[in-house]
C-alpha cells in the first residue's frame, strides 16, 4: 500500500484517481481496468484484486459513491482495499478467501456528482447528466438499473431528488456497470454496494414485498454479519429487504444484481443514524469503516466458505 | 448551507403526516429520511433539512400543528466546513 495517502479524511476525486494508480504501481494484486465513461466524459475505473493462481476463480463485486454527497462510502471502498492489501499476508480469514475469489472494487461509480459535491453543491445526491434543455440536472443512478425500472419509489420529474432518468439504463454510469456485471455474471457470487447511513444491511427487494427465492439464506447471512458488529462494536444494525424495513424503490443496483441472477446482493447503510447524516465529520471515517470492514468480510467468508 | 438545520420529527398521526407532506412539498424541503413524500408515515422518522430563511416559519408551523421535533444538526454549514476545510488547508 502507497504510503503517505490518509484514509482517515475525504480525497477529492484527483487524489482518488492518483491513489488508484499508486495502489495498481505498488501492488501485485492489483490491477486497474477501465469500466466506462461518465455523462461529463470522465473514467470509470475499477480495481481487481486478485491472488495469482491457477485455478478459476469467483467474483465478489462492491461499489461506492453511487450516490455524490454520501462521501463516507467512497473513503469505505479506499479503506477496504488498503486493508486487505495490508493485511491478506496475517490474516487468516482474507488469505483463504483470496484464494478462491477475486474482489472487484468500484470506489466511485457516479464521479461527476462527487466532483460536483467537492467544487459546488456539497449534498448534491444524483449524477450531472442535463435534462429538459439544461434547465435541471441529475438522475439518481440508484433508481436507473433495469429492475422494476420506474415503477415505485421514483420521480419522473427531472428536478427530483430520485429522478429514475429517461429509461432504464439510460445514464453512461449504469450502463458501464450493468455491462461488466452482465459479462461476468456468471462468476458473481455477491454484489455490495456501499451507502452512507441509517445502519442498515438491506436485502432484495425494494421494488416488490415478494421475497426472492434464497430469502432465507440471504436474512441469515446479513444478520451473521449483524451479529459480528454488535459483538465486536455494539453497533446495531438492522437486517431486512428495502421494501419491508425501509422504504419502497425500484431501479436499484441491489434488485437488478439479484434479479439478473447474482446470489447475494445487499445494500450497507453505515453506521451513522441522523447525527450527521451525509456530513459525516472526518473523526467517524475510522470507526465507521473498521466496523463495516468486518460486516463486509462476514459475508465474504460466508460466501467463499459456501 | 450557512443556518440551515436538519430537524428529526417523528410524526403521531396521519394528520401530521399530512400537514408534514404540505409543509415539505410547499417549501421544496430537502427529505435526507425518506426520500419520497409519500414514505413519510406515522410512527417513523423524519429528518429534513431546512433552508436557514424557513427554519423559523417551519419551526413555528410545527409548533402550531402541535407536532415535536429535534435538531440534529444545528448548522449544515459548520459539518460541511470540518471536512472539507480542513482538507483544503492540510493539501495546501
Amino acid at each position: 500500500v502507497p504510503e503517505g495517502y490518509n484514509y482517515t479524511k475525504y480525497h477529492p476525486m484527483e487524489e482518488i484517481y492518483e491513489w488508484m494508480t499508486q495502489i495498481e504501481k505498488n501492488s501485485e494484486l492489483v490491477t486497474q481496468h477501465h469500466l466506462g465513461d461518465t455523462v461529463e466524459n470522465r473514467t470509470i475505473y475499477y480495481l481487481q484484486i486478485s491472488q495469482p493462481s491457477n485455478k478459476p476463480k469467483k467474483i465478489i463485486w462492491m461499489d461506492c459513491g453511487i450516490h455524490a454527497r454520501e462521501w463516507i462510502a467512497p473513503a469505505f471502498c479506499q479503506w477496504f482495499v488498503k486493508e486487505i492489501l495490508q493485511n491478506y499476508e496475517s490474516d487468516a480469514t482474507i488469505r483463504r478467501f483470496l484464494q478462491n475469489l477475486d474482489l472487484y472494487v468500484l470506489p466511485v461509480i457516479n464521479i461527476d456528482g462527487y466532483i460536483y459535491s467537492w467544487e459546488a453543491e456539497r449534498l448534491w445526491r444524483k449524477n450531472r447528466a442535463p435534462y429538459m434543455n439544461g434547465t435541471c440536472y441529475g438522475t439518481d443512478l440508484n433508481r436507473n438499473f433495469n429492475s422494476s425500472w420506474g415503477s415505485i419509489g421514483v420521480s419522473f420529474n427531472c428536478t427530483s431528488e430520485v429522478f429514475c432518468g429517461s429509461g432504464p439504463e439510460s445514464e453512461p454510469e449504469t450502463r458501464a456497470v450493468a455491462q461488466l456485471i452482465e459479462q461476468k455474471k456468471s462468476d458473481i457470487l455477491c454484489y455490495l454496494t456501499v451507502h452512507s447511513y441509517g445502519q442498515y444491511i438491506l436485502t432484495p427487494y425494494g421494488s416488490t414485498t415478494t421475497p426472492p427465492s434464497n430469502n432465507e439464506e440471504l436474512m441469515q447471512v446479513a444478520q451473521k454479519a449483524a451479529a459480528a458488529l454488535m459483538g465486536k462494536y455494539g453497533t446495531s444494525y438492522k437486517v431486512g429487504s428495502t421494501s419491508s424495513i425501509l422504504y419502497n424503490n425500484s431501479g436499484s443496483s441491489r434488485d437488478w444484481a439479484h434479479m439478473i441472477g447474482i446470489p447475494f446482493s445487499y445494500t450497507f447503510e453505515l453506521r451513522d443514524k441522523g447525527t450527521y447524516g451525509f456530513v459525516l465529520p472526518p473523526d467517524q471515517i475510522q470507526p465507521t469503516c473498521e466496523e463495516t470492514m468486518l460486516a463486509v468480510t462476514t459475508i465474504i467468508d460466508y460466501v467463499d466458505q459456501k | 448551507y450557512d443556518g440551515d438545520q436538519v430537524l428529526h420529527i417523528v410524526p403521531e398521526t396521519f394528520q401530521q403526516v399530512q400537514h408534514l407532506q404540505h409543509l415539505c412539498s410547499t417549501l421544496m424541503l430537502d427529505l435526507w429520511k425518506p426520500q419520497l413524500l409519500e414514505d413519510i408515515r406515522a410512527g417513523e422518522d423524519l429528518h429534513i433539512r431546512v433552508p436557514a430563511p424557513l427554519v423559523q416559519e417551519v419551526k413555528d408551523s410545527l409548533d402550531q400543528h402541535m407536532i415535536s421535533y429535534k435538531v440534529l444538526i444545528n448548522d449544515v454549514q459548520e459539518l460541511v466546513d470540518e471536512s472539507t476545510l480542513k482538507e483544503r488547508s492540510q493539501r495546501q
